[in-house]
């Protein structure tokens, strides 16, 4: 509001979103030998009841649905939360049941932080489908069950957490260099020479370093059942063993200036592998959290 | 595969489209800067593995 060049736009609220907060406790849940696949959120949508949707109906006749979204909750070191958007989906008055969500970003935020013992904080908002005041008050009648023993405890809200044992399904660290690679070796970075001294492009132009020590990944990765997932996630492939850790590397060039020849360090960024994985192509990427 | 990765990712930053032809005798000459040694010394100590090297 003090900017002299841009003016300044005055909001209206208009949210009248109903949220509710769900804390799970993620304790051992997720060791480290563990690798997340995905994360599934269920709510179970009560019934709304019949008095109130016939009445809806009769005012807003095309109008019966609302927006419910998930997001992430952080609460950083200094009591702030912080919400990220995981979810959204449109729910209808007139359902009733299990309604599922998918939350692998929030689980892999979560893990992120690094903070095993922390619980896994999820807001969930219910509110208007579109922000307009002629559009209906279907948010009103949403409600899910929470843990209040009269919904019942078969209703609380339930997370599920679809993960792999790395000890079947990662990768194996080094290879070892007395058994040769085939088809039926599990995945594992394999050591390798660049030698750059023998490369006839490379003479008198790359001076140094003459060689470097880096991996290739070889081998095959053991393949989960696709059908076990709730969200069936297009373009998903089987796993397979790629590189996920890189590192730079640097070199001392020759290069000419006119009559000159001089000396230049360049970098060549992920050029090196050093950590090899099972990894799915085709799974979401999954964000990093910022600070 | 590599070492092609490595020939593009070089013309790509120096902005060439062939490797250069240098002389034999043009780089035996050659001695390579303080400035430039310790920069190198320095991004090679970033890096999580620093290659073999040796004094050329």
């Amino acid at each position: 509001r003090h900017s002299q060049t841009i003016a300044e736009i005055m909001g209206r609220f208009f949210s009248d979103a109903f949220n509710q907060l769900l804390v799970f406790s993620m304790k051992d849940r997720l060791p480290p030998t563990k690798e997340l696949i995905q994360a599934v959120l269920r709510l179970f949508k009560k019934p709304s009841p019949q008095g109130e949707i016939k009445r809806h109906h009769k005012m807003f006749p095309f109008n019966s649905y609302a927006s419910v979204t998930i997001s992430w909750v952080q609460i950083r070191e200094n009591n702030t939360n912080r919400t990220f958007v995981i979810d959204s989906r449109r729910v209808s008055i007139h359902e009733t049941g299990w309604i599922t969500f998918d939350v692998t970003q929030a689980v892999n935020y979560w893990q992120q932080q690094g903070e095993m013992a922390k619980p896994l904080v999820l807001e969930v908002s219910i509110h208007r489908e579109n922000i307009s005041p002629l559009f209906s008050n279907a948010h009103k009648l949403v409600y899910f069950s929470s843990q209040n023993p009269a919904d019942g405890k078969l209703y609380a809200p339930q997370l599920e957490l679809q993960t792999l044992d790395m000890k079947e399904y990662g990768a194996q660290g080094n290879c070892n260099p007395d058994i040769p690679v085939t088809e039926a070796t599990r995945c594992c970075r394999r050591e390798t020479y660049v030698n750059l001294q023998g490369l006839k492009w490379a003479e008198n132009w790359i001076l140094d370093p003459p060689g470097f020590k880096t991996y290739d990944c070889v081998g095959s990765c053991q393949q989960p059942k696709k059908e076990h997932l709730n969200f069936k996630w297009p373009f998903l492939s089987g796993r397979q063993c790629i590189a996920t850790d890189t590192a730079s590397l640097p070199l001392i060039v020759a290069h000419k200036e006119g009559d000159k020849t001089l000396t230049k360090v360049v970098i060549l960024h992920n050029m090196k592998v050093t950590k090899c994985s099972c990894t799915t192509e085709g799974m979401p990427v999954m964000k990093k959290l910022k600070p | 595969k590599i070492e092609e990765k490595i020939q593009e990712s070089l013309l790509r930053q120096l902005h060439l489209t062939a490797a250069p032809v240098l002389a034999k005798t043009e780089v035996d000459n050659l001695v390579i800067p303080d400035h430039v040694r310790t920069k190198y010394i320095s991004l090679m100590k970033h890096t999580s593995e620093a290659p073999f090297s040796r004094e050329k």
